[in-house]
């Protein structure tokens, strides 16, 4: 499903320049469960905002799909790309401030043509699955902040993607409400959807098929749990 | 140092009440290092706004240095005492976006009337102490998830406060960068500080002296770490 080469981002910020990926390989098949962890600072939310098609390489390959993203010059077929089949669960959330938690959701589904009623009714499930059920009408100034990330989840998973991209998911919650989430992931996974998943736990990790481990930019090595 | 009793905080959210803490007894003696520990939603967050001089009690008696906090009516002299004695990392951070990461540190140096140049030297010098010698002049949009934790936590001890308030503050950090601060908030406990710590993670919890679990805005119970 992804295929990456010498995938490389570099920041530049005033006359310094910051080389946040220094080239990166990977190959992620489709169906797969990969985790993805490394020190703070080390390139994980570049490499997934690259995955998420929400920012563009410096240089190297990426397909998707089979589709040359690093050739689409095109912002609405990457955007078409990203509303159809990617779910991302951001690390700062990304909530919108004067939205419900509800309308939080709803938001994707308002880009694939679903209606009103149909909108609402999924949203609504959506937020059941997390934990929700009773602060739909909240809006993310009165969440608490692993609220806040159960709703940023419930968006992401709302549309049923095929590619979930979740950058740190779990930063927030409890152990147990944790877990609640993790097992979700589990569920979409065994329907045979990809999931990446940035995390620094390494109860998270252990539920991947594979740990990419960053440092610095680069992969420091490929982890199979279990195995070493 | 603190003195609670029959804490209560009620969020109104239209017209329903959300009945965040139901009425909490907590004595924090000077010095002490106190972990708060519980479910998303629990009220840790609450707790830590009321205590941190950010929010006013629905209800209770709140006592900090001797001083009736909920008899205080004058906002001035509040925020005086929050300026002087308390240091408080947020859950969300809470940088100023436009401002670079040195600046951000200096900010509460300005409101003790430091010099410039005193700001500079001592606001650099809690950025290395946290591990960012070189992001002083990157803005919050130009650091990753954990580096902007670890300005926050640069910021809330640049004023080496009588009481530090950390609100979840190694949640987005690797464990070798989130023990780097746990060390930090060791020394500074170790020099006669009090500490109150949230955090969903108990390895954070096992170096404080006690631990406050809560649920569902109540005192569930008081734990020793190591006598269970
Ligand atoms: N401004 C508000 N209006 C209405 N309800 C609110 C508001 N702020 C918080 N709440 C609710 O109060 C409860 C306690 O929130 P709080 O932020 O204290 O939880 P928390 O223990 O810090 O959770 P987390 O671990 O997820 O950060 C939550 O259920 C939340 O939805
Ligand atoms: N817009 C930007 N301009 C300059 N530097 C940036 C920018 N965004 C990120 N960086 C830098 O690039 C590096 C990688 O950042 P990134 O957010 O990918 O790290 P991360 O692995 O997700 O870390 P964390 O675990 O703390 O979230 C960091 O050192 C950061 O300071
Ligand atoms: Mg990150
Ligand atoms: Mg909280």
């Amino acid at each position: 499903l992804i295929r990456i080469r010498s995938l490389a981002k570099t920041y530049s910020q005033g006359s310094i320049t910051v080389p946040a990926l220094r080239g990166i390989d990977l190959d992620v098949p489709r169906g797969e469960y990969l985790a993805i962890m490394g020190p703070s600072g080390s390139g994980k939310s570049t490499l997934m905002n690259l995955l998420g098609l929400m920012d563009k390489p410096t240089s190297g390959e990426f397909l998707l799909n089979g589709i040359d993203i690093s050739a689409l010059a095109d912002d609405d077929e990457l955007s078409r790309i990203r509303g159809v089949e990617i779910g991302f669960v951001f690390q700062n959330f990304n909530l919108l401030a004067r939205q419900t938690a509800l309308e939080n959701v709803e938001l994707p589904l308002i880009y694939q043509g679903a209606s009103a009623q149909d909108r609402s009714a999924r949203a609504s499930e959506a937020l059941r699955t997390v934990g929700l059920p009773d602060r739909m009408d909240h809006r993310p100034g009165e969440l608490s902040g692993g609220q806040k990330q159960r709703v940023a989840v419930a968006r992401a998973l709302v549309t049923k993607p095929s590619l979930l991209l979740a950058d740190e998911p779990t930063g927030n919650l409890d152990s147990r409400t944790g877990t609640e989430i993790l097992e979700l992931f589990d569920s979409l996974h065994g329907k045979g959807n990809t999931l990446v998943v940035v995390t620094h736990d390494a109860r998270v990790a252990a539920r991947a098929q594979r740990v990419l481990h960053l440092k610095d930019g680069l992969v420091e090595r490929l982890e199979i749990p279990g195995q070493g």
